[in-house]
């Protein structure tokens, strides 16, 4: 509802995405360059974005030296 | 190498998925390179069961995370046959692992191989035309406000945390770019797909990077 704790809180994460994207985009200066804007996570603040979309672990890999290896 | 590859063209990537609100892409980027794997050894391209790997495989967290080489880890050592996606279907949350006969019919993987690619970009393409598409882990916290383009700054090599599936590349252009497939649906990105620089590891993209063996 409009004004609720939640809705106002929402309007915060969504003003903080507009500044963002602004600070993105200013890198994007070349033909090709990406793009950054309002999506459907435009509303999360981006500690609930990670937490529901970020939760791959790093996994340590050997660097890769040319040789056929399997396994 | 030719100057741009892409898997879709040759009808052996299956169509972007939506994790929802679950964390694993993990899991979705694992199935993906299995699915395009198998369908390039000549089977029907069919979508596996994503729920199967984020029940069954231990040593990871389900929804609350996962490593696609401790899933790929996980599918060697025990041989699990991923069913077909309708058998077990997707439920955006962490449920009881269901068994199957070993005679019940699916996908194992015999082997897989995870490398580091940073600084050895173009033995990464040479990797994902050998091997078909790859499962990679990358940091994906600016892509929370990505629309679509080649993603060249801002996005850092240090921190993983998020899995996708890397189908193909192009360098016939001015800025030689990775095609990766990511599990928000269709209505993200460019329909469901991020475009990464090629050369400098640009959002940790080559930092760990596995192919499978079925």
């Amino acid at each position: 509802e409009v004004n609720s704790e939640e809705f106002n809180r929402r309007h915060l994460y969504f003003q903080n995405a507009t500044k963002r994207h602004a600070y993105l985009n200013s890198f994007s200066t070349v033909p090709q360059s990406a793009e950054y804007g309002v999506n459907q996570f435009s509303d999360l603040s981006q500690k609930e974005f990670r937490e529901l979309y970020l939760r791959a672990n790093t996994d340590r890999a050997l660097l890769f030296s040319g040789l056929k290896t399997e396994g | 190498l030719p100057a741009k590859f892409d898997w879709r063209d040759k009808a052996v990537v299956a169509p972007v998925q939506n994790q929802h609100a679950c964390g694993s892409c993990w899991a979705f980027s694992v199935v993906g390179a299995m699915q395009s794997v198998h369908a390039i050894g000549g089977s029907q391209l069919a979508q596996l069961s994503v729920q199967q790997v984020l029940d069954c495989s231990f040593q990871n967290e389900g929804c609350n995370g996962g490593s696609p080489c401790r899933a790929l880890n996980w599918l060697k050592q025990t041989r699990v046959k991923l069913v077909p996606q309708s058998e077990y279907p997707y439920k955006a949350k962490t449920g009881i692992c269901h068994f199957f006969s070993q005679s019940h019919g699916g996908v194992a993987v015999k082997n897989f191989t995870a490398h580091d690619f940073s600084g050895q970009e173009e033995a990464m393409m040479g990797q994902l035309v050998e091997r078909g598409p790859l499962a990679a882990i990358v940091d994906a916290v600016s892509w929370q406000d990505y629309l679509g383009g080649i993603i060249q700054h801002h996005c850092s090599s240090q921190w993983s945390n998020h899995a996708v599936l890397v189908v193909g590349y192009n360098t016939a252009g001015d800025i030689p770019y990775w095609i990766v497939q990511n599990s928000w649906g269709t209505t993200w990105g460019n329909e469901g797909y991020v475009y990464i620089k090629i050369g400098g590891n640009v959002c940790g993209i080559a930092d760990s990077v596995a192919a499978v063996f079925l």
